[in-house]
């Protein structure tokens, strides 16, 4: 199973709408999606229709504490599955801090799962616990960000994460690339972070990009992805085009 | 001295964008303004024009740790001085994880330093200690969001976090007010959440809201505030308006 972290410390750059409209996407082709809320704050779950803070059933927290198993756990659909995250997440960190071996958790979890052809992990804005274990579980890493500067400065303290997960815990993680989001080509700042990410970073930015669209950002409130709900729009068009690249490109060591 | 914490648990709100310019504009309306760089990302900091990761000396964090006296620590400038933030506040949780008290280290650590009317607190995109520390140090909160959907789904678990800080940690936190940030007018979602906003939490937002505007993301890149980089762009004049709301404002309990 091919195991793809969502992730980036800085807040806000479209961890959770990539999360859900990528996993839609990849679904769309053919694939067996299985989505994992990996935030406290649980938008993945709330924007898959999920009503979070009054989800009753277990969910990833229970299942890396071992209080059931990972498939009991598992909302299922006609899209994508997903292993739904709930405010009890916020917990982990301090529950787990005395126990060796914590940041495999999310691994053993996704193990004892079969009969899906990828996972696709939604982190929080931050590098804890959660991030790591996620990290730890990766066969690789998507990063989106937008093209703006506060973005660039925040890239470079992501990949020396990536680099320090790859050399202690998880030898085997790849980089799947970066993502820009919220994209607006006719900003001249947008234009001049993307040349610069080029630039610095040569082939690491998916050639697809997904534009500023409202859509994308009215889609979770009818609990709908992207190509349910607006089929002809652009971000459904773009993540669309995500989805094939992400599907065919081979993951760089 | 009035301290507003500028919170909010999700991320790229435009908190640090907010703290950055709010405290310019107050600065503007001749008040004497500490801004405190509260996120381990400090991108406030590197917004200001100072090179966070190449900070060499002490910080927000020293202070926390009673390694050196807060004014040792605070740069100045033309404008608002600054705590700056850096990477070691990532470690502060787990450095305090068994002192009693912790939260309130900030409020001593400002305790410790005179000469201003205002201090606004840059917090990271979650509810962590370094948050709770600037909600036990803080006379208000300030709450920017943006005007989507799962904005609100965040704004009811925000308002629950500063009840219980209200009851548990600091009796005088009052709410300051809901900044809407990165608005768009033209789009229907965006005045669809601004109505429900209106509804549920009548009086809260402030009138002043901060459009989508190319410049506020400029600016950072130059290290200067809008009012430096963009004095006649739509973004420095809806801090200047905002900066004379929260002035005059008084908090409500
Ligand atoms: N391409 C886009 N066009 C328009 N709106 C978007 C786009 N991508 C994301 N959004 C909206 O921007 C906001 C932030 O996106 P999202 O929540 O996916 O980011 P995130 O990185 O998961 O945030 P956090 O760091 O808080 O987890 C959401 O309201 C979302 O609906
Ligand atoms: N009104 C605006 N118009 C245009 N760009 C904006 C505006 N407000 C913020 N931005 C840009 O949006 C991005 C996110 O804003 P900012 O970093 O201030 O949010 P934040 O809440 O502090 O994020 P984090 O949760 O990561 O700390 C930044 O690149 C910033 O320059
Ligand atoms: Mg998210
Ligand atoms: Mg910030």
């Amino acid at each position: 199973m091919r195991i793809l972290a969502v992730i980036n410390q800085k807040g806000g750059v479209g961890k959770t709408t990539t999360a859900h409209n990528l996993g839609a996407g990849l679904a769309r082709q053919g694939l067996r999606v299985l989505l994992v809320d990996a935030d406290p704050q649980a938008h993945l779950t709330t924007a898959m229709g999920h009503n979070a803070p009054a989800q009753k059933g277990p969910g990833l927290y229970e299942t890396l504490l071992d209080e059931c198993a990972p498939d009991e756990a598992v909302l299922v659909g006609p899209g994508p599955h997903l292993l739904p995250g709930s405010l009890a997440l916020a917990g982990l960190e301090s529950r787990l801090a005395a126990t060796p071996g914590r940041e495999e958790r999310l691994r053993r979890t996704l193990a004892g799962l079969s009969g899906y052809d990828v996972a696709v992990i939604d982190c929080p804005p931050n590098l804890g616990l959660l991030t790591v274990c996620a990290l730890c579980a990766a066969t690789e890493a998507l990063a989106p960000m937008q093209a703006e500067f506060l973005a660039l400065a925040s890239l470079a303290a992501l990949l020396d994460t990536l680099r320090a997960a790859r050399s202690r815990i998880n030898p085997d993680l790849a980089m799947a690339g970066i993502l820009l989001t919220r994209f607006d080509a006719r900003r001249r700042l947008g234009r001049e972070v993307s040349a610069r990410l080029d630039e610095h970073f040569p082939g690491l930015a998916y050639a697809a990009r997904i534009h500023e669209n409202v859509a994308l950002a009215e889609a979770p409130g009818f609990g709908q992805d992207i190509f349910t709900y607006a089929p002809n729009s652009r971000g459904a068009a773009d993540y669309a085009a995500l989805a094939a690249e992400a599907a065919a490109r081979p993951p760089r060591p």
